[in-house]
């Protein structure tokens, strides 16, 4: 076993760049990460994910909207993909 | 998922857990320990992953720790659809995180959890810093909710959550909740610290092959928080 590592998050920060710092250091594993699990997840989970991405102001509550834009800004990666892993659980639990 | 909330002889109250999920590897690789900063204060900490901003697993400091376990119930895709579109429900790790945001204490944050509809169902584990504060909600997305406090008075010093309803029996096939029942009845009431707890979760079937973290929290006393990442 080994101890993570230990991050602070400021929630003094706008939503959207508080977790910067964070995937600016995973960013690449974040990437590849994704891109396995949306290779892996059911087919028709896909659409769930860009419907919500799609009308994502909408339906997200903040902060958690403006900190899944800034993540998927920093990892340059689309927000349906940030949103099908941040929704994963919910998803797929079943 | 296990997750186990306990007093000890002394009326401390403890929390441990693993996290178990698929894609263990990557997730592995991604278990990062976040405290959440508020006026240069600690708010809450959580163990997650990097690029998931809810929480599975968190700790506000002197008032409560919270474990989700997931819970296979029923059908899913229609309801998570009319309720995003209906916008009356929550993801229930923006729930848990939110908890650990607001609730001020175990009792609110007990309220918070049996009161919000989430998306999907589970079981939330909670741990207060107070004697009896202990307790496991079995969570509908809505209606009543399966709240199962501990009882020390009564001998019920300690409950263990995996994947099933507590009033249920597991599967033979996945039955985690019997070697760790065990391994807490031989550690005692007695005898609980950090490393006896990491040697509940160390139990075999506890800690599997799809393990990606253990986690010992005391409420109480945060300092006491201690994360691995395990490789078994």
């Amino acid at each position: 076993p080994t101890a993570p590592p230990v991050f602070q998050v400021d929630l003094d920060l706008q939503p959207s760049v508080r977790w910067g710092h964070i995937i600016q250091k995973y960013h690449q594993i974040v990437k590849d990460s994704h891109a396995v699990i949306r290779s892996k997840v059911p087919e028709k989970l896909i659409p769930i994910a860009e419907f919500i991405a799609a009308d994502f102001d909408n339906l997200l509550e903040q902060p958690y909207a403006d900190e899944l834009r800034g993540i998927a800004l920093t990892a340059n990666m689309s927000l349906g993909d940030i949103v099908l892993t941040n929704l994963v659980y919910d998803i797929s639990a079943f | 998922c296990t997750s186990i909330t306990m007093q000890d002889a002394h009326g401390q109250i403890w929390h441990a857990r693993n996290l178990d999920y698929s894609f263990t590897d990557i997730l592995r690789n991604l278990t990062v320990r976040i405290d959440f900063m508020k006026n240069k204060q600690v708010s809450y900490s959580v163990v997650t992953y990097a690029g998931y901003v809810g929480v599975l697993t968190g700790q506000r400091p002197h008032a409560f720790a919270i474990t989700l376990d997931e819970r296979d119930q029923g059908a899913w895709y229609d309801n998570l659809l009319v309720a995003l579109l209906e916008r009356k429900v929550k993801p229930v790790s923006f729930l848990i995180r939110d908890t650990l945001a607001q609730a001020k204490d175990f009792t609110a944050a007990l309220e918070m959890i049996n009161s919000t509809v989430t998306a999907a169902e589970g079981y939330f584990i909670v741990s207060g810093a107070n004697k009896g504060e202990g307790a496991v909600i079995t969570k509908n997305r809505v209606g009543h909710n399966d709240i199962w406090r501990l009882d020390p008075t009564n001998g019920r010093w300690f409950e263990v959550e995996t994947n099933y309803d507590h009033w249920t029996s597991p599967p033979a096939s996945d039955n985690r909740r019997a070697p760790a029942i065990k391994s807490m009845n031989s550690m005692g009431q007695n005898n609980i610290t950090v490393d006896s707890l990491f040697n509940v979760l160390s139990t075999p079937l506890v800690l599997n092959k799809k393990t990606t973290y253990s986690v010992v929290m005391s409420p109480a006393q945060p300092e006491l928080m201690k994360v691995l990442v395990r490789h078994p």
